[in-house]
């Protein structure tokens, strides 16, 4: 599950 | 995903296998710093804390294990493998990279996008990135003479978060909500710190010449 800040960049 | 931030990772990919194919083809780590693998070591463990509870996608997934395992592989080889340790020069990689660590880590204490656990590590792996190449140019200064492997691995490694500048000058003017400050003003001081690498690179690309770094 992706929270709304997981950081997406790597 | 944009195509910045593809260009980036790829790139950032390529130093990494260019930096294995060296270590593994030649059995040598001369002209390598250990002090910044280890740095990116703790700058991938302290950015990938969430691998196991957050799933972004495979490919995130994937390039994150890659990133850890070769940092680690690189530094296990370094300090533990029979050859390649010998040619490890402990006399020119002198750089005191545990105030890197300690000075990042009090920085992302006081600047943070949320103050978690999770941020402040994200925060202090993103300041740490930006410095850990220190070590590595303080040591081609030093020991003059760079060889071509060494050289494309560093060219690679500065090049991809330049790429990463171009994602989010993207993602800010196509996504509304946008606002990555810390990532961007560390990549900025990270591409800068090769700047003069870029520079004396492109001179000896240009006159055909070995590529010296003055001291």
């Amino acid at each position: 599950s992706v929270d709304e800040d997981a950081h997406d960049e790597l | 995903m944009n195509i910045f931030r593809f260009a980036g990772d790829m790139t950032h990919l390529i130093s990494i296998l260019v930096l294995l194919l060296k270590v593994y083809a030649t059995k040598s780590c001369s002209g390598i710093s250990l002090k910044t693998q280890e740095l990116y070591g703790i700058v991938f463990l302290a950015r990938y804390l969430d691998l196991f509870t957050d799933f972004i996608s495979v490919y995130n997934t994937v390039m994150k294990l890659v990133f850890i395992g070769s940092s680690l592989a690189i530094v296990w080889c370094m300090r533990f493998h029979r050859v390649v340790k010998r040619s490890y020069d402990r006399d020119v990689d002198t750089f005191r990279h545990y105030f890197l660590v300690g000075g990042c880590f009090l920085l992302a204490l006081f600047v943070h996008e949320k103050f978690s656990f999770r941020e402040v590590f994200w925060a202090f792996s993103i300041y740490l990135e930006a410095v850990a190449i220190l070590p590595q140019l303080i040591l081609l200064q030093r020991s003059g003479n760079v060889d071509n492997l060494t050289g494309q691995y560093v060219l690679f490694l500065g090049a991809y978060r330049g790429f990463y500048i171009l994602n989010w000058i993207y993602r800010y003017f196509t996504e509304d909500q946008f606002s990555r400050w810390i990532s961007c003003v560390s990549g900025l001081v990270q591409t800068a710190l090769y700047a003069d690498f870029f520079y004396y690179y492109f001179i000896s690309w240009k006159n055909n010449a070995k590529l010296k770094l003055p001291a």
